[in-house]
């Protein structure tokens, strides 16, 4: 039979902006060896935390439909950093890879 | 010869 290995499946996790931070550590972007940010840690008491379905290892593909794909760390974390800190939304929508 | 792709760890950020 067929054996599906580390299929990248994308998932939306929508983020609600419940705590004062997002509590997420990320590395990775264009030009280093993780070319997409990577969740290398999740705060406890963030909104990260709180929201539970955010994973240390996931992939971030994708912040509020703006693709991070190309963008080098400062510039990914800036996306970041303003989706969370805008007051249009008061949530962040992820799209995130995981290995299934 | 072999090809080695080297490429830079990245720094970590905390959002």
């Amino acid at each position: 039979g067929l054996t599906q290995v580390g299929i990248m499946e994308p998932v939306l996790i929508r983020v609600p902006k419940c705590a004062s931070t997002l509590g997420i550590a990320v590395e990775g972007g264009a030009n280093t060896r993780q070319t997409l940010p990577r969740i290398t840690t999740i705060q406890k008491g963030s909104s990260a935390h709180i929201c539970g379905r955010l994973r240390v290892g996931q992939v971030i593909l994708e912040v509020n439909g703006v693709s991070l794909k190309g963008m080098e760390h400062r510039d990914a974390t800036r996306v970041i950093a303003e989706a969370y800190k805008t007051k249009d939304k008061d949530f962040v929508d992820f799209l995130i890879a995981e290995f299934n | 010869r072999e090809k080695r792709l080297t490429l830079p760890p990245s720094e970590i950020t905390l959002l």
